[in-house]
């Protein structure tokens, strides 16, 4: 039940632009499998374009790497290339690879395949046969891969050294970061793409986990697995481990790296000694299995720091966690640990009086170190917003106060998603007293209102 | 929640991982609107795609076919004033109002609740055995000034904290009802006085919750969502 798209990688969002030859794209209107398979059986076509929009293709004969030929964003289109064409590793012997690498390698320059000099040769470049230019090609099936004549009048021949797939990108830890191109399981099973649901339905769709990497139908580790995985394109058989080259060297667990007392973003990289939940309910030992079995026994993440019964976060989850040793709650997360500082402290030894109305210091960046945007870009925004002339003293892109912001001066700033933000300014003298109100005038319109009916009354 | 019992409160949020795992509360103070506590999330540009709101439904764990759920994507993290612990949650589409889901009021900018108003806490989350489990659950509580507050717990409870009175038995938050609302009754409306914050503890009896205040913020709401 394999796909035709799995010859394919998918580059979302872009099209193929040639500029001579634009009028020999003809708009096929097909849905992206049948574009898939029409270009498979092509040898000339290398590679679709396909617009989500009018639901046709493009079929190319070119590649992102093909002479003249630029990437353009587009939102409607999404590229699909033959995997031999930009794939830089090869599968089995390469014989199939059509890539772009053109040096030995022990570092030689390949000779052009249509020229006979200086090596002739038997081969003759065809449109089937992919001796293109002078690239590296394994015309007749070498065990060592593909190769070229050189350049090099005393070196006939050379191996290019163009790592196979499973070797070209090593596994660290549990290769939740693995980028690579295997995509095949360990029985030799074809892997499933992911953005696709069928032979198998998976939750495991790209569009929700952009930070998983989930391209084509690669191996993947996004649930913390023991190594990456895929379902494969047997419908008997749901999924599979994949078997991809560990990296030799030591595994990557920079203890300066790591965070002892607080933690950053998820907190992956915390190793405090922190063993209760927030709580105060005893974590259960990581090496243990009761009161609780779990699959994150020690040894089979040496890189996640389950030391003892720490609270760590071995799966990507929301915050340091761990089983508990109440029977009744499987997990808990340590949300009682300290979450670090903002990484970007005040720029400088200034601080703010007050709530910073007055504050005329240089600060132009956000505590995230985002950099201000200069005020007069606002200048309707903030109009509209104080119901005020424009203050004069709002003057480049420094951190101000015009609204009398009680958490201190802030800015808009130059990242889109953030319209505006606090500045890296602290308050001088810590933090003063807040001025609260007894007492308020209190209007509330439809909000806060509710069915009083007794719970008990209901079902 | 530890204590209390099954109840409505049409505002309180449920907030989902990719996985659909119910993971910290929150309160709808707008129809695209979530208020929610810093340390439910990994970062102020936390890539919250495949995450989301769901509200409208009693249970924690609603069948697909629940009519009354509506499920929300998550589509922006804004995190509040750095001493606050409050982010607010942008939805990728307004929820529809009605008899289960319903916006809480804001209070009053530095408006100080008077002791002893009636308010409640609300969320999915652990019961430590006090039954009920996988329901919405209520708890009821009173206001306390806070220094009674902070003579009471032995700490300095700063202004940005909001308390609430001692118990003589154990209710209170647990894990899951974090980020959850603190709605306290002020002229037949119900306000979002404070949002739960990671205590030491669930529920503990003769000790007062602590919360983040929520009236101390309130320009900084106003003004996320004006812009």
């Amino acid at each position: 039940q394999r796909s035709p798209i799995n010859d394919y990688e998918r580059f979302k969002g872009v099209e193929l632009v040639h500029p001579q030859e634009e009028s020999r794209k003809d708009e096929i209107k097909a849905e992206v499998h049948v574009c898939a398979k029409q270009c498979s059986e092509l040898v000339e076509c290398k590679a679709f374009d396909y617009n989500w929009n009018s639901h046709s293709c493009r079929l190319l004969p070119w590649t992102e790497h093909s002479a003249r030929v630029s990437l353009l964003r587009n939102v409607h289109y999404d590229l699909y290339q033959k995997k031999d064409y930009v794939r830089d590793c090869i599968v089995g012997n390469g014989e199939t690879y059509r890539g772009t690498v053109s040096t030995t390698a022990k570092n030689k320059t390949c000779q052009q395949w249509r020229v006979k000099f200086p090596h002739d040769h038997k081969y003759t470049p065809t449109a089937k046969n992919g001796l293109e230019e002078n690239y590296c090609r394994n015309p007749d099936k070498d065990s060592g891969g593909p190769w070229c004549y050189t350049t090099d009048k005393n070196v006939r021949h050379q191996l290019c050294g163009i790592k196979k797939c499973e070797d070209a990108v090593c596994l660290s830890c549990n290769g939740e970061d693995y980028r690579g191109s295997v995509d095949r399981t360990e029985s030799g099973r074809e892997c499933q793409r992911w953005d696709l649901q069928s032979p198998h339905m998976h939750p495991y769709r790209p569009e929700k986990y952009p930070d998983k990497f989930l391209d084509d139908n690669y191996c993947r580790n996004p649930d913390s697995s023991e190594r990456p995985w895929c379902y494969t394109t047997d419908p008997d058989v749901e999924w599979e481990y994949c078997k991809i080259t560990p990296c030799i060297e030591k595994q990557r667990v920079i203890a300066a790296n790591k965070t002892p007392h607080c933690f950053k973003e998820r907190g992956e990289d915390y190793r405090g000694r922190v063993n209760v939940t927030t709580s105060g309910i005893p974590c259960q030992p990581w090496d243990s299995q009761t009161p609780h079995k779990h699959r994150f026994l020690p040894e089979k993440y040496p890189c996640k720091g389950l030391d003892k019964n720490y609270c760590r976060n071995p799966d990507g989850s929301e915050a340091p966690w761990c089983f508990t040793t109440n029977p009744n709650m499987r997990v808990a997360y340590c949300f009682q640990i300290h979450r670090c500082p903002d990484d970007i402290g005040p720029s400088g030894p200034e601080c703010y009086t007050d709530n910073g109305e007055l504050y005329a210091g240089k600060v132009s960046k956000t505590r995230k170190g985002i950099p201000c945007r200069n005020w007069s870009d606002k200048l309707d925004e903030l109009q509209s917003f104080l119901d005020l002339p424009f203050p004069g003293y709002l003057d480049n892109n420094y951190c101000r106060n015009p609204d009398k912001d009680s958490h201190g001066p802030w800015c808009y700033t130059m990242d889109p998603n953030t319209p505006f933000d606090y500045c890296a300014i602290k308050q001088c003298g810590g933090e003063k007293p807040l001025s609260l109100k007894n007492d308020a005038n209190i209007e509330f319109d439809s909000c806060g209102k509710r069915s009083e009916r007794a719970f008990s009354k209901a079902r | 929640i530890v204590g209390g019992l099954p109840g409505n409160s049409p505002w309180t949020v449920s907030l989902r991982n990719r996985q659909g795992d119910h993971f910290c509360g929150g309160s709808l103070v707008k129809e695209n609107w979530v208020i929610s506590t810093r340390q439910c999330f990994s970062s102020c540009d936390a890539d919250l795609s495949g995450y989301e709101a769901v509200m409208g439904t009693l249970f924690k764990n609603p069948s697909p076919q629940d009519p009354d759920k509506q499920s929300v994507p998550i589509s922006r993290i804004v995190c509040g004033p750095s001493d606050s612990s409050l982010v607010m949650l942008k939805l990728e589409r307004p929820v529809t109002l009605n008899s289960r889901v319903a916006v809480i009021c804001l209070p009053p900018e530095r408006y100080i609740v008077p002791a002893e108003t009636k308010c409640e806490i609300a969320g999915w989350g652990d019961t430590r055995g006090t039954g009920h489990d996988g329901v919405l659950k209520v708890a009821h509580f009173q206001v306390m000034s806070n220094e009674d507050c902070s003579l009471i717990s032995r700490t300095k409870v700063l202004d940005n904290d909001i308390c609430t009175k001692p118990l003589p038995l154990e209710i209170g938050a647990c894990e899951g009802d974090y980020g959850g609302p603190l709605a306290c009754l002020t002229h037949e409306c119900w306000v979002l006085e404070g949002v739960i914050i990671p205590a030491r503890g669930c529920g503990r009896k003769k000790q007062p919750g602590i919360f983040t205040r929520v009236s101390v913020y309130v320009d900084w709401i106003n003004k996320v969502l004006k812009m």
